[in-house]
């Protein structure tokens, strides 16, 4: 199947997830500097939940930005 | 544990807090009970005393909402974010909030109130995530029994506040073993659809072979019916089950499912009543023999008929020569068994009844 981070609705839940808790700026994908900010993210929620830090958006870091929590940010003001 | 920056925290101990609504998924007086318990947990680790009033503004005013609810900080509908709350200050500060649109429980079934409260309230005190995944402060919800405050849970408070002048007894949950401990032991290994699955205390890491990270995960929150603690395992591939030891009952899981019908108690393996453990089990594909470790000796259990060889005990000293009585856990790969015992592992070559190498337990996380 494709893989996990080509999937634009994982893209948007991992999006909206890491604006929500680790304080990843709104606005549009695509430009390099936001696909920066976008992997940093990622990896600070990653090493966060002590998941290997990639970068990616592979399947346990998915996994994890499904499950049920608390609305209040994990990381920052 | 963390802090909210600045480490925000309350000015006095004795708090006051209001149920401004009620969810209708329980009674008002389950609600109450629920609330009042969750404050309890950490008044009783703490100075802290909380004070319930009926009307008014109270530091931590607490509500029910469903999506936009007067703070610009949406819930989302069923599942996903549950509740959020303030860290300590006027105005919203402390202020506490549940989706409504969750389904609020006073059980194990989704979503207990007393466990979601108990954490929002954490943040209500000043505390903010934790990254310890048996912590209450972990942000993702799991429903477990019993005290719900681990050891790093009350540092983190007591850090803001001290401890409870009356020293109130309480029993925290121990906190996640770290996987580069150099002492770290093993209760129970196995395979799992080419996974290894590591279990430890209340925990299990799952090692995939394409990542090198090994997550760690409460063993409640993948299997809700299995106990705390795992005694052994091990991995049938013929039947694609894995079976779960603990005391005298054992599981079957397919996959991450459990199989109908269990558990099951171990004796119907063909194990005499005086067995009351199992310390370690490992399957040997190429005979089909599962060999099920008790204190100093092994038994070795026919697969294919489902009974016991005939001749066992044995003696683990007798047959497998070079490494001690006991084993904690068993893995087999290869044709090396690896034998698991305190914070050692043998790697043991079946074939030639020798142990190859002698290794740190944990060198499977390659620390």
């Amino acid at each position: 199947g494709p893989l996990p981070h080509d999937n634009p609705d994982n893209v948007r839940l991992a999006e909206r997830y890491l604006h929500r808790f680790y304080g990843l700026p709104a606005g549009l994908r695509g430009r390099k500097a936001s696909l920066d900010a976008f992997q940093d993210k990622i990896k600070e929620m990653q090493e966060f939940f002590k998941l290997e830090v990639t970068g990616n958006l592979d399947e346990n870091t998915l996994d994890v930005m499904q499950q049920p929590r608390c609305g209040v940010p994990d990381v920052g003001e | 544990y963390n802090h909210f920056p600045r480490k925000l925290k309350w000015q006095n101990t004795n708090i006051t807090f209001r149920i401004v609504n009620y969810t209708p998924d329980l009674k008002k007086s389950d609600v109450d009970r629920a609330i009042r318990n969750a404050l309890n947990v950490w008044a009783d680790v703490t100075p802290l005393t909380f004070k319930k009033l009926n009307e008014g503004i109270a530091d931590i005013m607490i509500s029910f909402g469903s999506k936009e609810h007067g703070d610009y900080n949406p819930f989302d509908g069923p599942n996903g974010l549950l509740a959020h709350a303030y860290p300590p200050g006027p105005g919203i500060g402390g202020d506490t909030h549940f989706d409504e649109d969750e389904h609020w429980t006073k059980d194990s079934s989704t979503y207990n109130l007393f466990i979601v409260a108990a954490h929002e309230l954490g943040h209500a005190l000043g505390m903010s995530h934790s990254s310890d995944p048996g912590a209450l402060m972990y942000p993702v919800y799991s429903y477990g029994e019993g005290f719900p405050l681990a050891e790093d849970d009350i540092e983190g408070i007591q850090e803001l506040y001290g401890p409870n002048p009356n020293h109130r007894k309480v029993k925290p949950k121990p906190d996640a073993p770290q996987k580069c401990d150099p002492m770290l032991s093993f209760d129970a290994v196995t395979e799992l659809r080419g996974e290894t699955i590591i279990f430890k205390d209340r925990f299990y890491w799952r090692i995939h072979p394409q990542f090198v990270e090994p997550e760690q995960t409460l063993i409640k929150n993948t299997w809700p019916s299995l106990p705390n603690k795992v005694d052994a395992a091990y991995e049938n591939p013929e039947k694609d089950q894995v079976f779960i030891f603990s005391g005298i009952r054992m599981w079957a899981l397919n996959g991450y499912t459990l199989v109908d019908g269990y558990p099951k108690y171990i004796h119907k393996l063909g194990l005499p009543k005086s067995v009351r453990k199992i310390d370690a089990a490992v399957h040997i594909r190429e005979t089909g023999k599962t060999l099920l470790f008790t204190d100093e000796e092994y038994w070795s259990y026919d697969e294919a008929s489902g009974s016991m060889d005939t001749g066992y005990p044995r003696s683990i000293e007798t047959d497998f020569p070079g490494m001690g009585d006991e084993v904690d856990a068993a893995a087999f790969h290869y044709g090396y068994l690896y034998f698991f015992h305190e914070h050692v592992q043998y790697e043991y070559s079946y074939n030639s009844r020798k142990v190859i190498r002698v290794l740190r337990a944990n060198s499977i996380f390659n620390c």
